[in-house]
Formats: C-alpha cells, structure tokens, sequence
C-alpha cells in the first residue's frame, strides 16, 4: 500500500532544535 | 508499537524519492542557470536532516525559492510532467500576510506532500514552491493534469485546510499555459476556493 503518513506522525522525527 | 517506531536503526521509507531544489535571482544569469538541486530524500529521517542543516524559508533574501519535487521532475513549465499541469497559489501580500509565518506554512506544505496527504490525488501532485518575495511571500502546490477539475477542487482544499487558512483568505488555480501568456503580473485564475 501507499506509505502515507499524518503531520503528527512526521514531526515525532524532528530533531529537537532548542 | 510506538517504541518501535521511533528505532533510530530504522528509516521509514517515503512513498517518493523528493529532489530540493534552490532558486536565486542574479539577473545576470539565465534563468535555468539561478535553479540548483541541492539533494534528495527518501526517506522521513533523510527530510529532517535536509530540512535541519538549510536555511529556513523566512530567512531567505527576496528573490528566493525553495522547489520540492518528485525526484523525476524538474520545477519548471518545460518538464513532461508539468506541461499540461498547473498551480494552486496561496499569495500573501503585504496587507493580507500579516501575522503570516512563512516558515509554518512551507513546513505544514511540505509534510503533506511527503506524507502522501493528498491520498488517492497524491500521485497527481508532483511538487510545492515556496515563493519569498519583499512584495509578499507565496505557495504553490504544482499538480500535473490542469484538466481534472474534481482532483483539481480536492487537492486545493486539502491545500487549504492543511494550511489552516481562514474562509475569507481565497488560493487560486492557474494552468501552466496560462501563467506563460499571462499579462500583467497576474495569470487568469480557472477556480478559487
């Protein structure tokens, strides 16, 4: 199947830039 | 499960291969000349450490682009792909953008793509643009068949709500073909929304 992927899910993998 | 998928060993895979591309404008080169590809990802991990090592989109001079396509298409008119396509366009001028945070937008337009956000219309979509103008910034999600009105209608409010764009702030679909014999500064816009 397609590999979809919600907003939530992306951004738990952005480094923590603080 | 989510233990699991936060295992820094494993990528999760993108249903694409997306290429980044840079826009500069030096008036003194040709036009193609000002786009660089700068890298592709293909991966959730890969986007992050791409979109964490460049320049955020609100701090690029005026004049700028940022171009996320498909890896096989290149962000222009010319492209096979492209050629009977056309744009939905978010324009936020001066006046309207205020308050307007270019870098949310351009993110939140950007992990749609990516995500395959648009379902089923995704495979139409072959890329978004990021426009950053001193007269006002713009978004652009590019979809390759100007002529299917009703994935036309779907992915602009898609676009839209992703954007989270209040009623009143109106986006814009141009056909490529119309862009190019446009006059004055703006093209004939086929549906707004």
């Amino acid at each position: 199947g397609k590999k979809q992927y919600d907003r939530t899910f992306l951004l738990q993998f952005q480094p923590d830039c603080t | 499960v989510e233990k699991l998928e936060l295992d820094p060993l494993i990528k999760h895979p993108l249903q694409n291969r997306w290429c980044l591309w840079f826009f500069k404008n030096d008036k003194s080169k040709d036009w193609a000349d000002n786009l660089r590809q700068i890298t592709s990802f293909d991966t959730v991990e890969d986007f992050w450490a791409v979109y964490n090592h460049i320049q955020s989109a609100g701090k690029l001079a005026s004049g700028c682009d940022y171009n996320l396509f498909k890896d096989d298409i290149k962000p222009m008119w010319e492209d096979e792909r492209n050629k009977t396509g056309g744009r939905w366009l978010a324009s936020f001028d001066k006046r309207g953008g205020k308050g307007i945070d270019v870098d949310k937008l351009w993110l939140e337009t950007v992990l749609c793509l990516i995500g395959e956000g648009f379902d089923e219309e995704s495979d139409v979509v072959n890329g978004c643009v990021v426009n950053v103008r001193g007269k006002g910034n713009k978004l652009s999600v590019w979809i390759g068949d100007y002529k299917r009105d009703e994935v036309v209608l779907k992915i602009g409010r898609r676009f839209k709500e992703r954007l989270g764009l209040p009623p009143r702030f109106q986006i814009a679909f141009e056909a490529h073909q119309d862009t190019i014999v446009k006059r004055g500064s703006s093209a004939k816009s086929r549906f707004t929304i």
